[in-house]
């Protein structure tokens, strides 16, 4: 038997909300560390991985390791159906067919109960090795939602580079070019606000926006986002998942192949 | 031109 419990059941509708157009079918796979998920968009450019810790839950029970497939949209149209302040609760038999999804409301007597088929999936695994990157930024999510959404109308991709104690994303395209520059700033008064970057080397690498534009939509999960990037790898942005209490709850974190000039 | 380079071709099957 599985059964996770979640009191801010925003917290999920928010996860579905920043995978469910990147990836359509994917597994949860439940144990009793956890739920985590990994899949690639249909187009394998890019990567994204989420994991919800046990402890973070309200309530959390899984008697032996299931791995729930499901179609992403279909899960999504049903959170969609939970109020923001909702408890949401998953359940799953062992060997079902289907999850249970209770949703209740605050100080309220009503309940609802969903029911979403499960899939058998053929998922591939792939292996992240943990390496340390060259230049690692931290800044306010919205900020990088803006930047990736300003530059694409310019063009379809940027380039980020980092030297020194700024980090420039430039576009450029048919109507001219576009370039933002942010610089680390001092201590700030308010964590959420303030853009530090470590850098061990210079860096300068292409990225699509659209897929960029697609992980922006993790944003309402958390004030503050983090890029890593090295030569030639795959750049990682990575939205830590906190609850209400500030409590670390997990992540998500997408991977995306660079583009390089033929 | 740019060339998309594919997520599977940096990090291998598990």
């Amino acid at each position: 038997m599985f059964e996770a419990k979640l009191i801010q059941g925003a917290i999920l509708k928010k996860i579905l909300d920043a995978i469910k157009d990147l990836v359509n079918e994917a597994s949860w796979d439940c144990s009793s560390q956890g739920m985590s998920l990994q899949a690639m968009d249909t187009s394998h450019v890019s990567l994204v991985a989420v994991q919800m810790k046990a402890d973070g839950f309200d309530k959390y029970r899984c008697d032996r390791s299931v791995t729930l497939g499901m179609n992403l949209s279909s899960l999504s149209k049903i959170l969609k159906c939970a109020g923001n302040d909702d408890t949401i609760t998953l359940k799953a038999p062992d060997d079902g067919d289907k999850i249970t999804l209770v949703f209740e409301a605050k100080n309220e007597s009503e309940t609802s109960e969903y029911e979403v088929k499960l899939m058998n999936l053929d998922s591939e695994y792939l292996g992240i090795p943990d390496t340390p990157y060259s230049v690692n930024v931290k800044m306010p999510s919205h900020k990088f939602q803006r930047i990736c959404r300003d530059l694409q109308q310019i063009g379809d991709a940027v380039t980020i580079s980092c030297a020194k104690d700024s980090i420039r994303f430039a576009a450029k395209g048919d109507l001219g070019s576009g370039t933002v520059n942010l610089c680390q700033t001092a201590s700030a008064d308010k964590p959420e606000d303030s853009v530090s970057i470590s850098m061990q080397e210079p860096i300068i690498q292409s990225f699509a926006l659209k897929y960029l534009n697609h992980f922006a939509k993790a944003t309402p999960l958390s004030p503050q986002v983090s890029l890593s990037l090295s030569p030639d790898v795959p750049l990682v942005v990575e939205y830590s998942i906190t609850d209400d209490d500030g409590s670390d709850f997990g992540y998500i974190r997408y991977y995306l192949a660079p583009k390089i000039d033929e | 031109g740019n060339k998309q380079l594919k997520i599977d071709c940096f990090f291998k099957r598990a």
